[in-house]
């Protein structure tokens, strides 16, 4: 553990806490994409296999995980069942089987050994690099969102923004490095890089997200 | 096979 490793999975779980307050001091999940919250569900169930198949690492990790899986889930459920009404699919128009068509395809080739537990792991890391694409889509559709989602979403990218430092500090101090999570969390980063720069230059200075027409 | 290194990241 590394201060960027801590800070990031902190920034992770403020996330899912930003989004939470979101839906229910709004008591809506307006602006928010259906299918990238399904994807989260998907990356943490088929990588926190390990939880089951895979050694134990430490309490932290077991009750993070734990932790990830409980609350995507209930987002899930807060969208299709709670707050049905106040999700619009008809924005929600990303196509899903062009990530996940890639992401499998991917997974079979890069992986640390050929078994169901390493491929859905590598298919886990490379479906979260792109996760966020439906998300920023409808965002893109939109063109403008509520201040609580973008913060939401800036504390999502810091996540994995703040695991780069983490490589290269644990590259240095243990000598190792994984060039799937690395090379699939640089394009993670990269897809908020645009988001990022709007969040900074007006959200922060107080105005509201609204893209350039 | 790829030495294959800890999932310890979540």
């Amino acid at each position: 553990m590394n201060i960027f490793r801590l800070i990031g999975d902190l920034s992770h779980l403020a996330s899912i806490f930003i989004l939470l307050h979101k839906i229910q001091t709004t008591r809506s999940c307006r602006g928010i994409s259906f299918k990238t919250q399904a994807l989260y569900v998907t990356v943490f169930a088929t990588r926190y296999l390990d939880l089951i198949f895979g050694e134990f690492v430490s309490v932290y990790n077991v009750i993070m995980k734990l932790f990830f899986l409980g609350s995507s889930c209930y987002i899930l459920y807060l969208m299709k069942m709670k707050y049905k009404p106040t999700n619009d699919p008809s924005i929600d128009t990303f196509r899903l089987e062009y990530l996940l068509g890639p992401c499998t395809v991917l997974a079979l080739i890069f992986n640390f050994s050929f078994t169901p537990v390493e491929i859905l792991w590598s298919f886990s890391i490379f479906l979260e690099a792109v996760a966020i694409l439906p998300q920023l889509f409808m965002l893109q559709r939109t063109g403008e969102a509520e201040a609580i989602t973008t913060h939401y979403l800036a504390a999502l990218g810091a996540y994995r923004a703040l695991y780069i430092p983490n490589w290269i500090y644990r590259y240095y101090t243990e000598g190792s490095w994984d060039p799937i999570a690395v090379l699939a969390g640089l394009v993670q980063t990269g897809l908020y890089l645009d988001f990022f720069y709007i969040y900074v230059t007006k959200v922060l200075q107080g105005q509201k997200f609204e893209l350039p027409a | 096979d790829v030495q294959k290194p800890e999932h310890d990241e979540l």
